[in-house]
């Protein structure tokens, strides 16, 4: 799975996440990279999510939207809101993964559970990441 | 000025050290380096951040290290089978698809589908069939092939399991085929 989201210089914000799925996949399973809300999701009011891992797990948590909505009803930061749902949430439900995000400010946050998530970012401030284990 | 930025991953795991050898990581990290690279570049000339999802996303499709388009995992019966989402935070407007072959980049397919259709989720053979009829780029099922991928369903298939992107295939890794797949 791969997955990108960005703000750019009008304050605009968007995510994309793409797929093979899962190795000997069967009955066409899909998992939450496709479903809105789950594996992806964006809202210039909040921010942009992109997640990878147990696919299930991220469906039934409704992983990306929840941050989303811990942001507009209970104030969380983007970091906040990731880290609960990252590492609280979905570490009880069993899910493995990660997600990347970016908030409407530009801020960038990419919080994984498992031992390691490719991942990179940058941002016209400066900070430049790119790095795959904890 | 307001700021930009830009944030990509390429899949998680138990992404165990010892099976990653030093060619192999530098590998991975210069892709990221590179799909980062042309991303950003389009937020730093004022481009649109869903184009800038859009184009990065298509460079991580086209490297076979990650399991997305051209690098795709093989289904059980031996097929590519593909998923693909983007979503506009600014007009809330989103294309998605799921279980496509033969589509070289889903993302565009799904990009096409928020852009130019009335629908925001299309499936299987029907999303093919729009992707033809909007001349969206197709590839016959070996394009697909890769030897690692191959050797990882092989591992899967013996396990009688899954795996994620890019979890070890060591014995006992695999999800064993219960209710998530």
């Amino acid at each position: 799975t791969v997955g990108v989201v960005a703000r750019d210089i009008s304050g605009n914000i968007a995510a994309s996440t793409s797929t093979g799925g899962m190795t000997n996949k069967n009955y066409n399973r899909i998992g939450d990279t496709p479903v809105i809300g789950s594996g992806t999701y964006a809202n210039n009011k909040t921010c942009a999510i992109s997640c990878t891992g147990h696919g299930e797990i991220f469906l039934l948590a409704v992983a990306a939207y929840d941050v989303s909505c811990l942001m507009e009803y209970r104030d969380y930061s983007l970091q906040q809101a990731m880290d609960l749902v990252v590492n609280t949430k979905l570490v009880q439900m069993k899910g493995e993964g990660g997600m990347i995000g970016v908030d409407a400010d530009g801020n960038i946050s990419m919080q994984f559970n498992s031992l390691g998530m490719y991942r990179a970012a940058r941002n016209n401030e400066g900070y430049h990441e790119v790095a795959i284990y904890k | 000025m307001p700021g930009y930025a830009l944030a990509l991953h390429g899949g998680a795991g138990t992404i165990l050290r010892e099976e990653m050898n030093e060619e192999l990581e530098k590998a991975y990290l210069h892709a990221l380096e590179e799909a980062l690279n042309v991303g950003y570049a389009i937020l730093e000339r004022g481009g649109s951040a869903i184009d800038a999802v859009t184009q990065c996303c298509v460079v991580l499709e086209d490297n076979v290290l990650f399991n997305a388009g051209k690098g795709s995992v093989f289904t059980n019966s031996g097929t590519h089978e593909m998923d693909a989402c983007i979503m506009d935070g600014n007009s809330l407007r989103a294309g998605a698809v799921t279980c496509v072959h033969g589509i070289r980049n889903p993302i565009l397919l799904a990009a096409e589908i928020m852009q130019h259709s009335e629908h925001v989720f299309l499936s299987g053979k029907g999303a093919v069939d729009f992707a033809l009829s909007r001349g969206i780029a197709t590839v016959p099922e070996d394009y697909f092939f890769t030897q690692f991928r191959y050797d990882q369903w092989m591992s899967a298939r013996d396990q009688q399991g899954t795996f994620l992107d890019h979890n070890s295939q060591a014995k006992g890794n695999a999800i064993p085929n219960k209710k998530f797949g």
